[in-house]
């Protein structure tokens, strides 16, 4: 099933970055995602290809296959319309924009096929 | 007023990728 959109989406939800800044949603950068994650000791920042994006099963439901870092793992997942994703040096985007600003107020892109998303990975193998 | 941590926006966790 789609995964819901969460509360922290809505514009003006406050974001605390790794080094404890706090930022709203709609103010975050491309820069805040990379610096959090080169202090963090757990994730590690990879970008995350838009290969496809399809129907969902459910109505108002996307299935989205990234192709992910250097080795290009596929990665497909199922999410509402709505749902935004950070594209690196443009920001917030998804497949409906008007949807996303109508629901939740943040402003969006639209999200397409070759757009590089934000995405996160373990640093280390455990 | 709720506050979220960064990584919380990201919505997947990549598949951990070996050296």
């Amino acid at each position: 099933s789609p995964v819901a959109l969460p509360p922290f989406f809505m514009r003006g939800s406050i974001i605390q970055l790794a080094d404890g800044e706090l930022k709203r949603v709609e103010d975050l950068k491309t820069e805040d995602f990379i610096q959090s994650a080169e202090i963090s000791s757990e994730l590690k920042i990879d970008s995350s290809t838009v290969e496809r994006i399809d129907c969902g099963q459910s109505p108002n439901a996307v299935l989205i296959q990234f192709s992910v870092g250097e080795l290009k793992a596929q990665v497909c997942v199922e999410v509402l319309v709505e749902y935004p994703f950070f594209v690196f040096g443009q920001g917030w985007s998804s497949c409906c924009p008007d949807r996303t600003t109508q629901l939740f107020e943040l402003s969006c892109a639209k999200l397409c096929v070759g757009d590089v998303c934000v995405s996160l990975t373990l640093r280390s193998l455990r | 007023v709720p506050v979220f941590p960064w990584h919380s926006l990201v919505p997947f966790l990549a598949p951990t990728q070996s050296d």
